[in-house]
């Protein structure tokens, strides 16, 4: 009788189970109806599974979001996760959505999912992709901006996943502050 | 301790063959 090595039917388990959204700008509709949860998943294997089936976000239509968020917590502001917290925001020009969006995106998920960011990893809530015409955005969302330590290591660590130049910053915004913002920039509590 | 994976050991997996 053959041995098969239990590499072959045990899946990686990851440490935490994730969901990913879908968003689709429908003005018929309320913000939360637009909001869509495609699946959720716990092993290496299934996060590719996944993610090897649905499109590229550089494919999507202007207006959509992708959301990974750790299961339990809703990706908009008024989660409890969420309402005191903040994000490691990129921005990026059109060039870069040929360039750079997807690389920048499943590099995002993989410091997720991965736990990339040591003990610091309890704090991220998870992250988001925004197709827009004017400029893409990546963002990661923390719980508590008000957590310093853990918010500096993401950064320090995401900006070097990214491989964003050292000259180069970007900068941390409390969800609050961009609720409330009056111009288009909400001002930065971190920077790295 | 967390698991942990790292980006190389994670995209391995992309296209790995189902074991039969």
């Amino acid at each position: 009788q053959e041995i098969v090595s239990p590499e072959c039917y045990i899946k990686h388990p990851l440490q935490n189970r994730w969901s990913l959204w879908f968003f689709k700008n429908d003005k018929s509709k309320t913000w939360q109806a637009n909001l869509r949860l495609i699946s959720k998943f716990d092993t290496v294997e299934d996060f590719w599974a996944l993610y090897n089936h649905i499109q590229l976000s550089s494919n999507l239509m202007s207006g959509c979001d992708y959301s990974l968020f750790k299961d339990g917590i809703e990706p908009m502001w008024e989660d409890e996760r969420n309402k005191k917290g903040g994000r490691w925001l990129i921005t990026l020009n059109k060039q870069q959505r040929k360039l750079d969006l997807d690389r920048f995106w499943l590099e995002t998920m993989l410091c997720l999912i991965g736990e990339a960011f040591d003990d610091s990893s309890d704090d991220v809530c998870g992250a988001v992709v925004n197709i827009r015409t004017k400029g893409d955005k990546i963002a990661v969302w923390t719980t508590d901006y008000e957590n310093k330590d853990a918010i500096t290591h993401i950064g320090r660590v995401y900006k070097e996943r990214l491989g964003i130049p050292l000259k180069m910053t970007i900068g941390y915004q409390s969800h609050a502050d961009t609720a409330t913002k009056s111009g288009s920039t909400t001002k930065n509590k971190f920077v790295v | 301790g967390k698991r942990q994976y790292n980006r190389d050991f994670l995209l391995g997996f992309q296209f790995m063959p189902a074991c039969v």
